[in-house]
């Protein structure tokens, strides 16, 4: 463990804790993705399937359940809660996200550590998490205003998987034999996904003004 | 070995 990852860690929880305080304090979930929480959950579905298998530590284990616990208890909230799910943007979070499992898995059939189930599954949750967050950036793009949870939510959110690349830096440079590309190459990708989204919040931020994406 | 295969991060 180095201080990029842990710090990577906690930005990741600190981006579903501060989702979770805007559903159940606002009981509104406007402005929010379920296309983009349901790609998540799947994500921490598929990679986490050594969770009782391999033991790495009493951390690992513990981040996995809250991970896996909270993408799935937002969905749950978001499709069965009635004054949550009332808040749903539904006519605008229209993108098609069967496509980007779809293209992940076969991308994960090609490209894998190991051609085994665990490794192959692992291949695509990776693939899919770097993907995860376009039906979010649409939505936003297509609602307008940001509200400024929504806001904190997908800046932590992208900040996690760039402390992750500073992680795989220092790995790299301190581990004699560590090669991650997979998890590499999709890291820039994610990261470099969220990069408007930076500038956009970084101007609103500066000029003290309310976020707005450009349609 | 097996450390290596393991995946140790998130």
């Amino acid at each position: 463990m180095n201080i990029f990852r842990f710090a990577g860690d906690m930005t990741h929880l600190i981006s579903i804790l501060v989702l979770l305080l805007k559903i159940y304090a606002t009981k509104s979930c406007s402005g929010i993705s379920l296309k983009t929480q349901e790609l998540y959950a799947l994500v921490f579905l598929t990679r986490y399937l050594d969770l009782f298998t391999d033991f790495i530590s009493l951390y690992n284990t513990l981040m996995k359940l809250v991970f896996i616990t909270s993408s799935l208890a937002i969905v749950w909230c978001m499709r069965g809660d009635p004054a949550v799910r009332r808040t749903y943007d539904k006519e605008i979070d229209t993108f098609r996200h069967y496509f980007l499992v779809l293209g992940c898995f076969v991308l994960a059939l090609l490209l894998h550590e190991k051609f085994t189930v665990q490794e192959v599954l692992w291949a695509f949750s990776i693939y899919l998490e770097a993907v995860a967050i376009i039906p979010q950036l649409v939505l936003l793009q297509r609602s307008g205003n940001v509200d400024n949870l929504t806001g904190q939510y997908v800046l932590f959110l992208g900040a996690y998987r760039a402390f992750y690349i500073l992680n795989w830096i220092y790995r790299y440079l301190t581990e004699a034999r560590f090669t991650r590309w997979i998890a590499c190459i999709s890291g820039l990708v994610q990261t470099a996904l969220y990069a408007d989204f930076f500038y956009y919040y970084f101007i609103s931020w500066k000029n003290n003004a309310k976020l707005k994406l450009p349609a | 070995n097996s450390e290596d295969d393991l995946h140790d991060e998130l």
